[in-house]
């Protein structure tokens, strides 16, 4: 407080316990909604089938338990790893696939970022998840193309292109930082994965998006720290 | 830090939980049930300055002296925040995305007079 004035707290105990406790509350929801960077709260029409919740979450769970350096390691490699700042407040976000059109040999998923935080956040880091369900022996090619729609929305840019061998069914992980970080950059919150096959081969992606093996990305982010401007 | 008691007048922590579910927020928060927000409430007379919840030094102690000995200075005393830590939250957000973040300083773990 300023010399002369009251304490800012010595307000709240002036109100009545009833008043006092709405105050708090108000308090509570701006409080929470201003950090999230939330202009209101989100309404949640359609909310994740919890398996697939579980599974994720249990995904982020193995990697950071790979990725987990020791203490005192050095830092190898390029990609940037987690690490919590003073002040910097980190995100994790799981975005989960919207199934797309698709034929006999490809597979369209889309999935659509956050609008309340892509201005103020950079991706660190981002891995999208797909569970192959094998359909018969022996190796099954796939190319994955990341796929970036125009800010018109009518043509789409090819950010990324990657060739599996799918063996045997189980999860998948790919790098898919840059493309996430491409999007953020440019404004836009759709990405659109393309799962190409040979003619006839069948998709190892599982049909059924409904349970515990839907496709998500799992990208983890912080606060844009503003640049440093000194003065000479 | 002290812990505000039913009859306590001088600054303490005071309590306070928000239930996600009493608002109404617990469809799109889906962890934790709800926020331990807790606040400081009390008065802070003039030797209570920069106790309990500041570490005692020898900058400190030299300000203490002086604010001892100017009335106004220590008037001024307020009883705030001296230790926070962050709320940690699942939730959904616009887009239906599941958003995992830990906000810094959310929850007021001790009280002091400044």
């Amino acid at each position: 407080a300023a010399k002369g004035t009251r304490c800012p707290a010595c307000g709240l105990a002036a109100l009545a316990p009833s008043a006092q406790r709405d105050v708090l509350l108000a308090l509570a929801k701006q409080s929470i909604l201003s950090k999230l960077g939330l202009p209101d709260r989100p309404n949640t029409t359609q909310p994740m089938p919890r398996a697939a919740l579980l599974t994720a979450l249990h995904r982020l769970r193995v990697q950071h338990m790979d990725t987990a350096e020791p203490p005192g390691a050095p830092r190898g490699g390029s990609s940037p790893r987690l690490r919590p700042g003073r002040g910097l407040q980190q995100y994790e976000i799981l975005s989960f696939a919207e199934s797309g059109s698709s034929t006999s040999r490809s597979v369209l998923l889309h999935f659509r970022f956050t609008r309340d935080l892509s201005g103020s956040i950079e991706i660190l880091r981002a891995t999208l998840y797909l569970f192959w369900a094998v359909p018969g022996p022996g190796t099954h090619p796939v190319t994955i193309r990341l796929l970036q729609p125009d800010s018109a929305g009518l043509n789409t840019t090819v950010t990324g292109e990657s060739r599996l061998e799918v063996q045997k069914s189980g999860w998948t992980s790919l790098d898919v930082g840059q493309a996430v970080q491409q999007l953020f950059g440019h404004g836009s919150q759709r990405l659109t994965v393309e799962l190409e096959v040979p003619e006839a081969r069948g998709s190892p992606l599982l049909a059924d998006h409904s349970g515990s093996r839907w496709p998500f990305v799992a990208a983890q982010a912080r606060v844009r720290t503003p640049h440093r401007v000194r003065r000479r | 830090s002290i812990d505000c008691s039913g009859d306590s007048r001088t600054c303490c922590r005071k309590d306070f939980f928000v239930d996600f579910k009493e608002i109404g927020w617990e469809d799109w928060i889906i962890h934790p049930e709800g926020y331990h927000m807790n606040y400081c409430a009390g008065l802070c007379p003039r030797h209570m300055a920069a106790a309990p919840g500041l570490a005692a030094s020898f900058h400190t102690a030299v300000l203490n002296l002086i604010k001892a000995s100017n009335a106004e200075a220590a008037a001024d005393s307020c009883c705030v925040p001296t230790q926070r830590r962050p709320l940690s939250l699942l939730y959904y957000d616009r887009d239906g995305n599941i958003v995992k973040t830990d906000i810094p300083d959310m929850i007021v773990d001790a009280c002091g007079c400044t």
